[in-house]
C-alpha cells in the first residue's frame, strides 16, 4: 500500500536526520523518496552534508563517513520498529578511535530495545558493551570460548 | 523476545559440543583473526537462513561441517540450536524458551547431505520454519544482520534496493 | 610468453610460500597454475593452509587471513619485481592487533627496496613507519596537513 | 625512483595551494574519518591513472574540483603535480627531478572540463604521459596501488584475473 509506505518512509526519515546529526556531531543527512507520488516507481535516496562540508555524493564520501551514514539508518529503522536481536560483524572497521566510542555509546543506548551481538576488534567499541564473549583457537583451529567478562581491560585481540 | 544461547555441534570451527550463553543487551564477540568471531554469526544465520547458503561462506552446504582440522577425519554432521527467551510471545510459539534447529548430515552421495529442521526437538517442514522466523522479524536476509565487510552496503546499493527496505518494513 | 610466464610463476610462488609462512606464524599457502601446460588457457589459484589448520577453500576464511593472504601475494610480486611505489589504503581494516605489527614490520623491511605510502588508522602499523604524515580538517571540510613527525605516541586518530 | 613531494591546487578538500613532502621508505598517513588521507591517493592516481576516474571515487572528473564546502562558491579548476627524484633515470626523463602534472578545468558547458597533461611544465599528449607511467612500473591499474575497502580483493578475484596479474609482469 502507498499510503503504508509513506508513514513508514516519513517517520524513518525523521529520525535517520537526527540519529546522524548526532553520530556525525553536527552534520545533516535526509532521504529522498525519488517519486513521492509513486514511491514504487523510484528508489529512496540518501543525501548527506558532513559537518563543516557541503553535500556530497554519497559515492565522495570518505570510508568512515559512509559507515556513520549507513550505521545511521540501521538505528533510524530500529527505533521505528526495532527487531529483537541485531548481528553487526566488525561495522566498526572504517571508523577512528572517536566514531567507534559513538558507535558503542549508541549501541549500549539501543541496546535497551533490543538484542545487540556485535563482533569487533576495537577496545573503544567493545568498552560499552554489558558483556564480552572471547573466542581464540589454540593453534590447532578449534574455536574455543572463555571469559564471559564484563568490559575491562580488552587488549584489541580480546586476550 | 532475546538469544539466550547457542548450542554448535561440529559446526565450522566448533567441533564436538558447545554451548555458548547470551545476555540481553549489548554483547560483544572478540578474538583473534581467525578464532572464530564470524563463524558464531553464521551459526545464527544457518538457523534464520535455511534458504541461502551464500550467506554463510560456504558453496555448498556440506562446508559448513568441521573438516577435520590438519590431521583429523572430517565429521559426519553438524547441528546448530538457537534457544530463545520467548516471555512475549514474540514467536508464536506457547512456550517460554523456544528451542529452533537446524541438522545437516552428509549422505554417501559426494556432496550430499540432507537437512533437518526442529522446533522445540519436533521435526518441522521447512516453510512452517521459515514463516516462524519471519513472523518474529528475526530472517537473514534483515537489514539487521550486518556480515563482515558489508557495513557501508547500504550506502552502496541502488536506491530502488534501498527502498526495498522500507518496503520490507511496511 | 608461455616461458617468461612460467619463470615469473615459480619465482613468485617461491617467495609467495616463504612470505605467508612468516607472516602467519606458520601456515602454508602456494599458487598453481589451473592449466601448467597451457597457461594462458587457465587461472592462478590459491591454496591456504593457516597454522594449525586443514586446507580452507578462499571462501571460508576469516577476513583477517584473507588480508594476510593478498599482502603476502603482493609482497611476493615486489620481491620479484619491485615497483618503485605502493600505495596501500586501510590494509589493515581487518587485522588484528597482533597481526598489525606483523604487517608493520614487513612493509618497513621492505621499504628498503620501494617507497611505502600507508593510509591506517592503527598505531601497531604506524609505530613502524620512518615518517608520520597527519591529516585533520579543522571543522570546515578543508584539509591540513601537519607534524610530519617520526612515530612517537600518535594516537589512534592521527592527533 | 621515488616521490618526493605532492603539490594539490582544489583537488578535493585540499584547497588553493598545498605541497606534501615525502621521504624514501615507510611513510604511514594518519587522522580522522573524513580528514582527506583517502584524498592525496586519488591524488596520486589522478595524475598516474589518466584514463580510469573510476578509481577515483569520482562519477566525472569535475567532482574532483574542490566544491567550495558549506557556504563558498566551487573553484573553476583543479591541478595536481607529482614530484619525483629520478636520478636513477627510472623514468625515462633525463633530468633529476621529473615533475608530473595533471590539470582540468571547467568549460561553459555542465560538467564540461578540459583536461591537460605537463612533463617538467610542458605540455604533453596523452598517450606519451601514459606510456612514461607504464615505462616506470607506475600506472594506476598496477597491483602495487590498494584502495580503501579492496585489500581482500586478490582474494576474491577469479583465478583468470589474478593470473592477469603475472602476464602484466612477464
Ligand atoms: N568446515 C570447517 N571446518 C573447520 N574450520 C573451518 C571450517 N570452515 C571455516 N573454518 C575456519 O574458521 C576460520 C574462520 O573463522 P572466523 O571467520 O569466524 O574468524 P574471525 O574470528 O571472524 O576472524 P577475523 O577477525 O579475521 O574476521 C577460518 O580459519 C576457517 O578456516
Ligand atoms: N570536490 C570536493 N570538494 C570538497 N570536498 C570533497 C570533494 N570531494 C570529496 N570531498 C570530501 O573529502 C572527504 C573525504 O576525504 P577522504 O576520503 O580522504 O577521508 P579519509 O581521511 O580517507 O577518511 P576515512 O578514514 O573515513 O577513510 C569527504 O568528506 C568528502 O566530502
Ligand atoms: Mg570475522
Ligand atoms: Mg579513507
Amino acid at each position: 500500500k502507498k499510503y503504508a509506505l509513506l508513514k513508514v518512509y516519513r517517520a524513518i526519515n525523521d529520525n535517520f536526520r537526527k540519529i546522524y546529526k548526532e553520530m556525525s556531531n553536527g552534520g545533516d543527512a535526509y532521504l529522498i523518496l525519488e517519486d513521492e507520488e509513486n514511491p514504487f516507481n523510484g528508489g529512496l535516496v540518501i543525501k548527506v552534508k558532513p559537518p563543516g562540508k557541503g553535500i556530497k555524493p554519497l559515492h565522495a564520501l570518505s570510508g568512515g563517513e559512509k559507515s556513520l551514514t549507513a550505521l545511521a539508518f540501521i538505528f533510524a529503522i530500529q527505533q521505528y520498529d526495532p527487531s529483537p536481536i541485531y548481528l553487526l560483524d566488525e561495522v566498526d572497521m572504517f571508523l577512528d578511535g572517536v566514531n567507534s566510542e559513538i558507535l558503542g555509546r549508541i549501541i549500549r543506548r539501543n541496546a535497551s530495545s533490543a538484542q545487540f551481538i556485535v563482533m569487533s576488534l576495537r577496545k573503544a567499541t567493545i568498552k560499552f558493551a554489558d558483556y564480552i564473549i572471547g573466542v581464540a583457537n589454540r593453534g590447532d583451529g578449534i574455536s574455543r570460548i572463555y571469559a564471559h567478562h564484563v568490559p575491562e581491560g580488552v587488549s584489541e585481540n580480546g586476550q | 523476545m532475546y538469544l539466550k544461547a547457542i548450542e554448535l555441534e561440529n559446526f565450522k570451527s566448533f567441533v564436538h559440543k558447545n554451548r555458548i550463553d547470551f545476555k540481553q543487551g549489548f554483547t560483544a564477540i572478540s578474538g583473534p583473526n581467525g578464532s572464530g568471531k564470524s563463524n558464531i554469526g553464521d551459526a545464527i544465520l544457518f538457523v534464520l537462513g535455511p534458504k541461502s547458503s551464500k550467506v554463510i561462506r560456504a558453496s555448498k552446504l556440506v562446508d559448513l561441517i568441521y573438516d577435520g582440522g590438519k590431521k583429523g577425519k572430517p565429521a559426519d554432521y553438524c547441528r546448530v540450536s538457537l534457544i530463545f527467551d520467548n516471555s512475549d510471545r514474540v514467536l508464536p510459539v506457547d512456550s517460554n524458551e523456544v528451542r529452533l534447529t537446524r541438522y545437516i548430515k552428509r549422505t554417501n552421495k559426494e556432496q550430499g547431505y540432507n537437512s533437518y529442521f526442529y522446533i522445540n526437538d519436533e521435526s518441522a517442514r521447512l516453510q512452517d520454519f521459515v514463516s516462524l522466523l519471519e513472523h518474529a522479524k528475526i530472517s537473514a536476509d534483515g537489514y539487521n544482520f550486518v556480515k563482515q565487510g558489508d557495513v557501508t552496503r547500504i550506502v552502496e546499493m541502488t536506491p530502488v534496493e534501498r527502498r526495498g527496505i522500507l518496503d520490507e518494513i511496511s
